[in-house]
């Protein structure tokens, strides 16, 4: 199975 | 206080219809340069982000920073209630909890006007800096939503692989596999027809199928998308919006465990 990442692991709150 | 008169109404309900499916409450931020959003699906896996210019409004008047909270779904709902032609004016006073949303008949003949109360909704924005992309491809919209749709009914990730052969969208499923490969393709008479693809270097990356299909919901937008890829990052589906702006969704990948 892959695991599926979330946009919070790219980018940080501004 | 806030006006903001679009006359081409039908970009504002293309808009809704793209993203209430995948956003359910969002902050519409209004400043002198344009009407924008950013947010996430309740997963944070997917992100949208709408920029409309304030140029290209017929009349934009804007007279502090404001950012209104809205249920899209509600939002879309009163939207429908305009017609494709209808001139549409967004206005707010300055510390109302309400927009109105006003419709206009091309011939001024009917006139109509929903009220929605707005929410409070905290939400910071994620910081997505201008990245270089390893690979850019540029295709037919609706190809793109085809091959997505197709895809789908196969598997529910597809791997998007960009070589200098062509991108090339694979899945698997239960009953089997499938491929799609796409290859550049300039001599078409309408440039709207071409698949452009810039490659500075070769990149494969893996998505759920189900946020992209639902990024194609924003196909009625624009004749071509613009899908940009690079290792190890999300990738970006930009759809323009006639002379006014965009709308990008942003997909984070999935990756071996």
């Amino acid at each position: 199975a892959r695991e599926q990442l979330t946009m919070r692991q790219f980018y940080c709150f501004r | 206080m806030l006006e903001l008169r679009l006359v081409q109404g039908s970009l504002l309900k293309k808009v809704l219809e793209s993203i209430k499916d995948l956003v359910n409450d969002a902050n519409f931020d209004c400043s002198a340069t344009g009407f924008s959003l950013q947010a996430m699906d309740s997963s944070h896996v997917a992100l949208v982000a709408l920029l409309l210019r304030s140029e290209g409004f017929e009349h934009y008047r804007c007279d502090r920073n404001i950012s209104m909270g809205m249920n899209l779904g509600n939002m879309a709902k009163m939207l429908k209630c305009a017609g494709n032609d209808d001139i549409i004016t967004l206005k707010a006073d300055d510390g109302s909890d309400t927009v109105t949303f006003m419709f206009e008949s091309p011939t001024q003949d009917k006139i109509a006007d929903f009220e929605m109360r707005l929410m409070d909704i905290d939400s910071e924005h994620l910081g997505i800096p201008e990245a270089e992309y390893h690979a850019i491809l540029i295709m037919p919209s609706a190809e793109f939503a085809r091959i997505c749709k197709d895809l789908s009914s196969i598997g529910d990730t597809v791997v998007i692989s960009v070589t200098k052969e062509g991108v090339k969208f694979s899945t698997r499923g239960d009953i089997g596999t499938a491929n799609v490969v796409c290859r550049q393709n300039t001599t078409v008479d309408k440039p709207e027809e071409a698949t452009v693809i810039e490659m500075p270097e070769p990149v494969s990356l893996t998505f759920a199928l189900r946020y992209l299909n639902s990024f194609t919901k924003a196909t009625p937008l624009s004749n071509t998308v613009t899908i940009s890829l690079s290792s190890e990052i999300p990738v970006v589906v930009e759809y323009k919006i006639a002379e006014m702006g965009y709308i990008r969704f942003y997909l984070a990948p999935k990756i071996e465990e």
